[in-house]
């Protein structure tokens, strides 16, 4: 059986608030090395792959492999159900038909519980292989956020450039065009700030802006993100979370016509 | 327009 116990309801939330517009139903894998879930949106362009270790949870139990599959809309419906500081509770029999989910708010003088009807989910999965980037960015996620959002303003795709100790963003659209430049930057007062960019080699790719903006919804589980380029392979765009558990978004660059 | 590939052309299915 699965018994996974996180100290905070709002990570579970934040999750599924992030990923739910991408994919709808998929499957979270419980082992005992945590909960996993990869998903491919419909137009096979993104793909989601979160990953929460063991130790996010305390306990976190599960003797077996369990899938389970839940429509994320669902699951948002229910999670809205718990506050933020909530102590939240996922349980789960070894054969599941339903998944569990017990809400304790901090003060612990109010329990909630409720159930989530699982669905049988065939799902794809894509083996991914370990890459060495050719690029590594890692900024601020908020940073990262507010640059989609402007360029997605002006264009459908953004051109991500990035050459020895800077990074570019580059959009051409029917109005006019864009361009943001950040360069590296490391401040010891504010290293909620700072933004790295490691090179092997320059790199210049273009991705639909739709998807970006649609990532960064998870910007409020990481103040920082990383973005890993190659050239002609997928955008990796990672958000770090605590107990080296992770929510990563990979997309596909268009290609020239 | 640049055309939107498909990842699957990057990672094979398992």
């Amino acid at each position: 059986m699965l018994e996974a116990r996180l100290e905070q309801a709002s990570i579970l939330k934040k999750v599924v608030d992030a990923i739910k517009d991408l994919v709808q139903d998929c499957n979270f894998d419980c082992n005992d090395s945590g909960i996993a879930l990869q998903a491919m949106d419909n137009s096979h362009v993104a793909l989601v792959s979160m990953m929460l270790k063991s130790d996010t949870f305390s306990p976190f139990r599960c003797d077996r492999n369990i899938a389970l599959g839940i429509n994320l809309n669902s699951f948002q419906k229910v999670l809205r159900c718990a506050q933020n500081e909530d102590i939240l509770t996922l349980k789960a029999d070894d054969s599941p038909d339903v998944v569990s989910l017990v809400f304790e708010s901090s003060e612990q003088d109010r329990i909630s519980e409720y159930d989530i009807k699982l669905m049988d989910i065939d799902q794809e999965h894509l083996g991914i292989p370990d890459t060495e980037y050719a690029a590594t960015i890692t900024m601020p996620s908020g940073e990262f956020q507010r640059i989609c959002r402007d360029l997605s303003a002006l264009s459908e795709s953004v051109a991500i450039e990035a050459e020895k100790n800077a990074v570019k963003f580059v959009c051409n659209g029917d109005i006019g065009n864009g361009a943001i430049s950040l360069r590296n930057h490391s401040s010891v007062e504010k290293p909620e700030q700072n933004v790295n960019i490691e090179l092997s080699e320059p790199v210049a790719l273009t991705f639909s802006l739709k998807y970006l903006v649609n990532f960064c919804k998870a910007s409020g589980l990481s103040g920082s993100v990383k973005l890993c380029l190659s050239n002609e392979v997928p955008l990796l765009v990672e958000y770090e979370l605590a107990s080296n558990s992770y929510l990563r978004f990979y997309l596909a660059p268009k290609i020239g016509d | 327009t640049p055309i939107q590939n498909d990842l699957s052309e990057f990672f094979s299915m398992v």
